[in-house]
C-alpha cells in the first residue's frame, strides 16, 4: 500500500514541476500560449531563435516553414507585429522579436 | 538604425498596451 502511494506520488511533482517551468519565460517552448495559433507562434519562435542582427526575412522563414504558404506566414507577421510581438527592421520584410512575453 | 529603434519602440509599446 504505502508503495503504492509513493509511486502514484511521482507524477504529481512532475506535472506541477512541468506547470512552473511554464511560467518561467524560458523562451525555449513552443506552446502555444499568449492566445497566438499554432501558426503564429511557429513563425514567432523562429524569430526569437534568429541570431541576425538585422532579424529575420520573410524569405528565410518561408525556407523553414515548407508547410505554410507566403500568405500565411505574411499574415502570421502582420498579426504578430501589430500585437507588439515582433518588429520590422532594415525594411518590412525584415523581422525581430520584442522578446517579451 | 533610427527606424529600427523606433519600430521596437513602438512594438514594446503596442505588447503593453495588449497587457493592461
Amino acid at each position: 500500500r504505502k508503495n503504492l502511494m509513493s509511486a502514484l506520488r511521482v507524477p504529481h511533482s512532475y506535472s506541477s514541476a512541468a506547470i512552473s517551468d511554464v511560467g518561467d519565460y524560458g523562451g525555449g517552448s513552443n506552446l502555444p500560449v499568449n492566445g497566438l495559433t499554432a501558426h503564429q507562434s511557429q513563425v514567432l519562435n523562429l524569430i526569437k531563435n534568429c541570431p541576425v542582427p538585422e532579424g529575420m526575412s520573410l524569405q528565410e522563414l518561408k525556407l523553414q516553414l515548407q508547410n505554410m504558404s507566403m500568405a500565411t506566414i505574411r499574415q502570421a507577421v502582420e498579426f504578430l507585429s501589430s500585437e507588439g510581438h515582433i518588429y520590422s527592421t532594415v525594411d518590412d520584410d525584415h523581422y525581430k522579436s520584442t522578446d517579451v512575453e | 538604425l533610427e527606424r529600427i529603434h523606433r519600430n521596437k519602440e513602438l512594438a514594446l509599446q503596442r505588447l503593453a498596451e495588449r497587457n493592461v
